[in-house]
């Protein structure tokens, strides 16, 4: 089973 | 004031369609630089980065970074009315609600006036460090898209492999399972049909076919795509865009339970 990932998980806001 | 004139107007055109059915309002930015946008899909799985430099345009005015909301399907459709060799024209005064886009034909004697309407956009700005990938593959952008489109037909994610002798692309459905492998080449006599693979780790990651697919939008802008992949990173999915810059979309993985 897999989740998708979100891109908050890897980059960060600036 | 801004003024940005593109002698390929079907440039434009281009990437528009390329990013129209990923993101639906996103601000372009502009400054000294060059046009540029960062865009996530509504879902957040996805984020798009667009960069066309001011060199690559004929006269790059802009007197202040400015940022301008857009739709991107409205903006798709004013640009779908300007032929493919027009020069395209955006202009936009300090402070205005809207932008012209203004369409010349090649011999000068046709020339149109559009304007839409910008829109306030609350977006955030993603950090996107620089990072050295386990595994960088260039292809040729249709076979990467032929790849996409094909295995879309069998499966919803595909598994992406890269070894140091190629690139696996998997997938499985109802009706079966489908295994592609592009094998490193070494011709070196037409490189936009290479298919070259710089690894520093066997990399394997999971990602939904349905984006790719919407990527690949993005092919008529480069003969060659490259694909960036790191275990614990989103995966980089570039076309160069000659003389002006790219586009680039990073997708993140299916994280295993």
């Amino acid at each position: 089973k897999s989740s998708q990932g979100r891109m908050e998980s890897f980059f960060k806001p600036v | 004031m801004l003024e940005l004139r593109l002698l390929q107007g079907g440039l434009l055109k281009k990437v528009l369609e390329a990013m129209k059915d990923l993101v639906n309002d996103a601000n372009f930015d502009c400054s000294p630089t060059g046009f540029s946008l960062q865009a996530m899909d509504s879902s957040h799985v996805a984020l798009v980065s667009l960069l066309l430099r001011s060199e690559g345009f004929e006269h790059y005015r802009c007197d202040r970074n400015v940022s301008m909301g857009m739709n991107l399907n409205n903006m798709a459709k004013m640009l779908r009315c300007a032929g493919n060799d027009d020069i395209v024209t955006l202009k936009a005064d300090d402070g205005s609600d809207c932008i012209t886009f203004m369409f010349e034909n090649p011999s000068q004697d046709k020339i149109a006036d559009f304007e839409m309407k910008l829109m306030d956009i609350d977006s955030e700005h993603l950090g996107i460090p620089d990072a050295e990938y386990q595994s960088i593959v260039r292809m040729p952008a249709a076979e990467f898209a032929r790849i996409c489109r094909d295995l879309s037909t069998i499966g919803d994610t595909v598994l992406i492999s890269v070894s140091k002798e190629g690139v696996q692309f998997s997938t499985r459905g109802d009706m079966g399972t489908a295994n592609i492998v592009c094998r490193r080449t070494t011709t070196v006599d037409k490189p936009e049909e290479d298919v070259i693979i710089e690894m520093e780790e066997p990399v394997s990651l999971t990602f939904a076919l349905r984006y790719l697919n919407s990527f690949t939008k993005a092919t008529p802008l480069a003969t060659q795509v490259t694909i960036s992949m790191s275990s614990d990173l989103p995966m980089v999915i570039e076309y160069r865009i000659e003389g002006m810059g790219y586009i680039r979309y990073y997708l993140a993985p299916k994280i295993d339970e």
